[in-house]
């Protein structure tokens, strides 16, 4: 409904869930999607952070959501 | 632990440059 796949999806609403300040780290998000090749994770992650879904934080590493407040 | 004030910046920065490329990504289409 909001035009992104099942993974963007997943990835965002982790991100999102995410209650630290810094953000959702990629290690944790790996993690949390274990069944999932690393390279779609990291797929997901590029395509979000150019459509401005998610933006890193702290680092490279770290992301939140535009959605979040 | 609480994030610096230099971090909470750039975090605010990077958060407005991700809103600003969402919004032109949404005129986009």
């Amino acid at each position: 409904a909001n035009g992104l796949t099942v993974v963007q999806n997943q990835v965002l609403n982790l991100i999102k869930a995410c209650p630290r300040p810094e953000g959702l780290n990629f290690q944790d998000l790996r993690s949390q999607l274990q069944h999932m090749p690393i390279a779609s994770v990291k797929q997901a992650v590029d395509f979000l952070c150019n459509e401005g879904h998610i933006y890193s934080t702290v680092d490279d590493d770290h992301f939140k959501s535009t959605d979040a407040e | 632990l609480p994030l610096t004030e230099e971090q909470r910046k750039k975090i605010e920065e990077n958060r407005q440059k991700a809103l600003a490329r969402r919004a032109e990504k949404s005129a986009e289409q």
